[in-house]
């Protein structure tokens, strides 16, 4: 899987 | 974005929305806690400096700058214009307590060792425990007013909203971040006794009010 996809979030 | 990520950013927003309306109609900011708006005006500093270096979407930006105006709008609000009406004494929880362990914390554990990413782990571990201060206001004085218990069911459901989104965008796209996930289980958590009170009671038409 891919760690670190909360980025793109608020 | 997901079903699940809208509704947190709707319920975000909405919480926002209900805060600034209570205190510009009531002309009041009686039973908020100033200290809990002025850590989150610190998480949307910290965390959307990515506004300047980032550019994601159009709904991200705009969340983002919405975010950070209604936070600063808050903030004038409750120590310029209506500084009369705030509860001082009953608002005394000790904001360092929170700070300097997010601090560590987020010089610990973080994705990177860089400025951007530092701030950003301490935004998130800071915004897990910023309404603290706010929980801590209305244990003091026993009680909060119905428009303040939809403020923080709002606020509450947001992280808890965004939970799910994390199961969803994990089956779906294999993407997880344990930071964000992590906190984001402390925070729901700490709303969980408010959840309670706030189906049992402000739903049933009656004030919050802790036992005595």
């Amino acid at each position: 899987g891919n760690e670190k996809a909360s980025k793109d979030e608020l | 974005m997901n079903i699940f990520r809208l509704a947190g950013d709707l319920s975000h927003l909405l919480a926002i929305i209900i805060l600034l309306l209570k205190i510009w109609k009531t002309r009041s900011c009686a039973g908020i806690s100033g200290k809990s708006q002025v850590l989150f005006a610190i998480v949307y500093l910290t965390r959307y400096l990515d506004l300047f270096t980032t550019y994601i979407s159009l709904y991200n930006s705009i969340m983002k700058i919405v975010f950070i105006a209604a936070s600063g709008a808050t903030l004038y609000l409750m120590y310029v214009k209506f500084k009369a009406t705030y509860d001082h004494n009953h608002d005394s929880f000790r904001i360092e307590f929170l700070l300097i362990p997010c601090v560590i914390l987020a010089l610990i554990i973080n994705h990177d060792f860089t400025v951007m990413e530092i701030l950003w782990t301490f935004s998130i571990y800071l915004e897990s425990v910023a309404i603290l201060p706010q929980l801590f206001l209305v244990s003091k004085t026993g009680e909060a007013e119905s428009i303040t218990s939809h403020y923080l069911f709002a606020l509450g459901s947001y992280r808890a909203l965004y939970l799910l989104n994390w199961i969803y965008r994990y089956m779906a796209e294999s993407h997880y971040d344990l930071i964000a996930i992590f906190a984001g289980v402390v925070q729901t958590i700490l709303y969980c006794d408010f959840f309670y009170l706030y189906i049992t009671k402000v739903l049933k038409g009656k004030k919050l009010q802790l036992p005595a």
